[in-house]
């Protein structure tokens, strides 16, 4: 019935795919529902809204970004699917890190500010719910073994709170798959991620504070000494995914190990990230489907999508298609489907952009349309169907995002 | 498996509470 009253079109002005050069909402009144809420400003790395001290390095191209969005999806996929799983476990008995563990976090484009240390010194982090250990680049790092940040590196020497996590306890032993041995009695870490890039150093606490009125004592995170590969620019990262080292899970005493977040629909525009807030399932205005695991990849959030619409008719693509759950993940850039549901979607599509002169792929992007010359753009609105029937209208800019349908398929059928 | 991305969720409020995933279009 949902399906039914869906909007078949969405008509948008052909500008409002530009990104934007200056920012709209430079200081949004951030939501706040109660008083165990932290609600953090959450922006675009790359736009007029970064944080001054993350705007200034240049944005990747759109071919490096699907080249690294393929990479992290297929990362994901082999996780779920058990390879990655039986990896990370060969990975810990022979205490060395294969390079095709982790992921590529340059397609984490979303960033909040948070401080660390006392006195707090502020970190530009790209959020990740992909991910669970937190690090920033620490002091010493000497030049070869750091890559360039805008703020200064973090100096835990210079915080009276920081202390490095010793061996043999159970904070240490909490890194699980990311422990990587002691130096000095201290708890030793190491991130390594699809593409080669890494993080490596000593597994420390200390205070982060996310708003004025909130902070995390003893907030564990790894102090970067030696990191390479794509992470240029960043001050850290900070991990969100369900295991007990994420923020998350550190925080969930305090914050019910719930959070939510809204990623601005582009860079000239902000968002939030908020920590804690569990409401009732009743929230008004929310769609509400059921949170799913995967054994053999627990850091992920799955839930169940049960059938796309396209223009207010539903595909035809057999549940089954679908049987395999669905990640969300805010470090992936393009929506990715069983191979069956991207053809039908993909069909569908293009049979309501007759209209449009059609334009070379780009990438993984392989519907696609020359706007130029247009002022306003009708598209076929996509919904996608959740388990317990919660129904998700995109907007255009879930539709189209470089001239593209923003969609690819997961794989080849039987993969 | 399908993977959700980022494109496609700007400008809904997702939020994780342990049990459930929420979806709010338009809150941002």
């Amino acid at each position: 019935a949902r399906a039914a009253e869906a909007p078949r079109y969405v008509t948008v002005s052909a500008a409002s795919f530009k990104p934007g050069s200056t920012c709209r909402d430079p200081d949004p009144v951030a939501p706040r529902r109660n008083g165990t809420s932290a609600v953090l400003r959450l922006t675009h790395r790359h736009g007029p809204c970064a944080p001054a001290r993350a705007s200034s390095l240049a944005a990747p191209s759109v071919a490096d970004t699907l080249r690294a969005d393929q990479r992290r999806a297929e990362y994901i996929l082999r996780r779920v699917s058990g390879a990655g799983a039986q990896q990370l476990v060969g990975s810990k008995a022979a205490a060395t890190v294969p390079a095709s563990w982790g992921y590529d976090i340059g397609t984490l484009n979303y960033v909040v500010t948070a401080s660390l240390g006392t006195p707090g010194v502020a970190q530009t982090l790209e959020v990740d719910t992909g991910s669970d250990l937190s690090w920033v680049q620490c002091k010493p790092c000497a030049a070869s073994s750091c890559y360039s940040q805008k703020d200064p590196l973090f100096d835990p020497a210079r915080s009276s709170s920081y202390a490095a996590v010793p061996c043999g306890g159970s904070a240490c032993a909490g890194l699980g798959l990311y422990a990587s041995g002691c130096s000095a009695a201290q708890c030793g870490y190491v991130v390594s991620y699809g593409d080669g890039s890494n993080t490596r150093g000593v597994y420390g606490s200390d205070t982060l504070t996310l708003t004025a009125t909130d902070a995390v004592q003893g907030f564990l995170f790894g102090c970067g000494h030696a990191q390479s590969g794509l992470l240029t620019g960043i001050d850290g990262l900070l991990g969100l995914g369900r295991l007990p080292v994420s923020l998350v899970g550190q925080t969930a005493g305090a914050y019910g190990g719930a959070f939510s977040y809204c990623l601005p629909t582009k860079p000239s525009t902000t968002g939030y990230l908020t920590l804690g807030g569990a409401a009732s399932a009743a929230a008004p205005g929310f769609a509400t489907t059921q949170l799913l695991t995967s054994p053999g990849a627990p850091t992920y959030y799955i839930v169940m999508l049960t059938g796309i619409s396209v223009g207010g008719q539903a595909l035809s693509v057999p549940a089954s298609a679908f049987a395999g759950g669905t990640v969300v993940d805010t470090g992936t850039v393009v929506t990715r489907l069983p191979p069956a549901a991207y053809a039908a979607l993909r069909s569908a599509f293009r049979s309501g952009m007759t209209a449009y002169p059609s334009a070379a792929p780009n990438g993984i992007l392989d519907t696609c349309y020359d706007l130029s010359g247009y002022s306003t753009v009708t598209l076929p609105s996509v919904a996608l169907v959740l388990s317990s029937g919660a129904t998700l209208t995109l907007g255009a800019d879930g539709i189209l995002s470089f001239g593209c349908l923003a969609f690819a398929a997961s794989g080849s059928d039987g993969g | 498996m399908a993977i959700l991305g980022n494109v496609q969720q700007r400008s809904f409020e997702v939020r994780i509470d342990g049990d459930s995933v929420g979806f709010r279009p338009g809150a941002c």
